[in-house]
């Protein structure tokens, strides 16, 4: 469902050109959980947002379910995203003026959802994560580890397609962690395409596939078992 | 050299407190290190800002080398941390403004040093952390990882007399994160008085004490063994 076939980035510093991500081929099945590993710089969360389609400063062509991502204009591109697309960003992203609980509605607001539906969906997700007690709360009055639960949750609320995870776990005890793969291991069973960042060899077990990145290539995984 | 008695911290929440710390009783002798452990939403966080005297909201009373902090105004607090305080805070909170080597300096720029020994300072630090090429970029210009290094860097490079570091090694692969902790281990050995907050027990085995916190009470650890 995700094809990606020599793709190229690159920062221009100066008179030089620094590649970020180098001649990157690349097949994700659909029902496939794969795991992204590297040391720090490879390229890890700079391919996860190509794949999210938030950077299209690259070369090379990226097909996704059928659609050729490099010919779409930015409309199209937004569309696709908010229809098939849950993302945790490493750093988060969550929206400051926006409490716990309205922070969560967002992806559903994406949706043709009843307002009722939503409220039941974002108490479900609360409950889940044991967050009921935050849910009229901004992100900057949660901990570290609450801020991480409420970026998973928000990408996972809308049962999406794909779930692009981008280090989910850093900031969260192991019991903790553990119980966010388990979660990803079921929404997997249950049908969803997941694209997992991990530091984490733990975390890493849960995938079917791990690619390595250094340096921008791909060193390993690449092609599907 | 850092004692904490009956220190409570609430939140006011309409009509109830919420408290995020709790009667903490608490002594650290110069020379430890110190780990503090306990699930998201602890105090965790909470408690290490009291500490480093971010946070003069509570009650109860803090003693640091002979100083009473409870009494002393804005501006003293001030001059004590950065006097002897470095701080890897859990959302590193880099200056956008300043490159990396600009960041690197600002601690630098608070001690009597000549330029030229601060300059030599900061191609040390940048050389020891592997990322001499990226001096001159920005803090929006690096991978998560990247920046929890330049944090760090940043935290030590003054040699200070306590090192508070909040999850440090989180955006870390586990071999970049035991390099850390090696090097926390050697500043220790050499004088440094360390409170270091993490969820992983590879790095909590470095200190000669782990705290557990929950639900803002200190369960074990609170006094020297
Ligand atoms: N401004 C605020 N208003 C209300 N509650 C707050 C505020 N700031 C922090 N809190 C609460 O204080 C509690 C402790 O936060 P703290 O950041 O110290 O946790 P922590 O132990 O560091 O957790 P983590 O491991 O997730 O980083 C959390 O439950 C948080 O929601
Ligand atoms: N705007 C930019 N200008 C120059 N270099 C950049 C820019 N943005 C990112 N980079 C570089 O791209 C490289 C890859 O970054 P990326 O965030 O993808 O790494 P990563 O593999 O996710 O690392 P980590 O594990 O630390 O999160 C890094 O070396 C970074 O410095
Ligand atoms: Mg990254
Ligand atoms: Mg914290």
């Amino acid at each position: 469902m995700i094809s990606l076939r020599n793709l190229d980035k690159f920062y221009q510093q100066g008179p030089d050109r620094f590649y970020v991500l180098r001649r990157i081929n690349l097949d994700i099945r659909e029902g496939e959980f794969v795991a992204i590993m590297g040391p720090s710089g490879a390229g890890k969360s700079t391919l996860l947002h190509v794949i999210g389609m938030h950077d299209t400063a690259w070369t090379g062509e990226y097909t996704l379910l059928g659609h050729q991502v490099h010919k779409l204009d930015r409309k199209r591109r937004m569309e696709l995203y908010k229809k098939y697309f849950g993302f945790v960003f490493q750093s988060y992203h969550l929206l400051d003026d926006l409490t716990v609980a309205e922070n969560l509605d967002v992806p559903l607001g994406y949706r043709d959802i009843r307002k009722s539906e939503r409220q039941a969906m974002v108490a479900d997700m609360l409950d889940r994560f044991r967050i009921v007690g935050k849910k009229d709360l901004y992100p900057n009055q949660l901990s570290g580890g609450q801020q991480q639960l409420v970026a998973v949750a928000r990408a996972i609320i809308a049962n999406p397609k794909v779930i692009l995870a981008d280090e989910p776990t850093g900031n969260l005890h192991s019991s903790q962690g553990l119980e966010i793969m388990e979660l990803f291991k079921q929404l997997n069973e249950d049908g969803a395409t997941i694209v997992m960042v991990t530091h984490s060899e733990t975390n890493a077990a849960y995938a079917h596939r791990i690619i390595q990145i250094a340096d921008g290539w791909i060193e390993s995984g690449a092609n599907a078992a």
